[in-house]
């Protein structure tokens, strides 16, 4: 099974 | 600010209520904009609506309204789609706001009151990106295909290459691909469909997320995907007459 990335894991907090 | 039709604010609610339960909206000279990570932090969903999309519009400072989805729907579902909605920000009392429909052939007016909240909105920079895939399409054919392949299996896999577009969900018991390649016979530009891409590229995504995205088909007759490798893909949905856009940001799966 492939696993779910995050978003906070391409882009950053402003 | 007023919009001739309560109907679109009804359809960006149903686009993001399932991923966003409180969100900021911002308001400035521009229009009215949103961005919010889901609890999970699998989806950034950007709302801009486009002074455009006003029949009048005037934000003299620019302020932030927390809004509560729920009771904000509760109130939206008071509409009718094709009344006017007025919502009033006062910068004096920023404790909630006015929303005022109009049924103009009932000679019907109903007013309400929304209060805000304080939300810690936190707010992610996306860089702009040079996209490795774009694929536009009718946006009611991409709901059809993740809703049908959803049933599949919970992966949904989309690959770019030669051969066009192939959507791909493996479950236990069994799996299924769909192709789509560019129209050529098409006249209508919302029925086409139209793929670029710089190398073939393949990536997963979530299924049950996709489904989600592909609520915001209301909004907009056609869909565009922007993929690159081992990025989120973008799904944006363009409202026509420049009146905004609704863009989800979707993490990929990854081995």
């Amino acid at each position: 099974m492939a696993s779910q990335k995050r978003i906070t894991a391409f882009f950053k907090r402003k | 600010a007023r919009l001739p039709r309560s109907a679109v604010l009804k359809k960006i609610l149903d686009s993001v209520k399932d991923l966003v339960k409180e969100t900021n909206w911002d308001c400035n000279e521009e229009g009215m904009s949103m961005q919010a990570l889901d609890t999970g932090r699998i989806v950034l969903v950007e709302v801009m609506l486009r002074e455009a999309a006003f029949e009048s519009y005037a934000c003299e400072v620019p302020m932030t309204l927390g809004i509560d989805m729920e009771p904000f729907g509760k109130v939206l579902r008071c509409a009718g789609g094709d009344e006017k909605v007025t919502i009033k920000a006062s910068r004096n009392d920023q404790d909630h706001i006015e929303l005022v429909f109009e049924n103009e052939e009932k000679e019907r007016m109903s007013a309400f009151e929304l209060k805000l909240m304080d939300i810690d909105g936190e707010h992610m920079a996306v860089p702009d990106a040079e996209w490795g895939a774009e694929i536009s399409m009718p946006s009611s054919e991409f709901k059809k295909i993740v809703m049908d392949l959803a049933e599949i299996g919970s992966d949904l896999t989309i690959a770019v290459s030669k051969l066009g577009v192939t959507f791909t969900a493996q479950g236990n018991n069994c799996k299924g691909s769909m192709v789509l390649q560019p129209s050529t016979a098409v006249d209508k530009k919302s029925e086409q469909v139209a793929i670029s891409f710089t190398e073939p590229l393949e990536m997963t995504f979530a299924a049950p997320y996709m489904k989600m995205i592909t609520k915001a088909a209301a909004l907009s007759s056609t869909v565009t995907l922007s993929l690159d490798e081992a990025c989120p893909i973008c799904v944006r949905y363009e409202m026509e007459d420049n009146a905004g856009h609704i863009k989800y940001y979707l993490a990929p799966k990854e081995d």
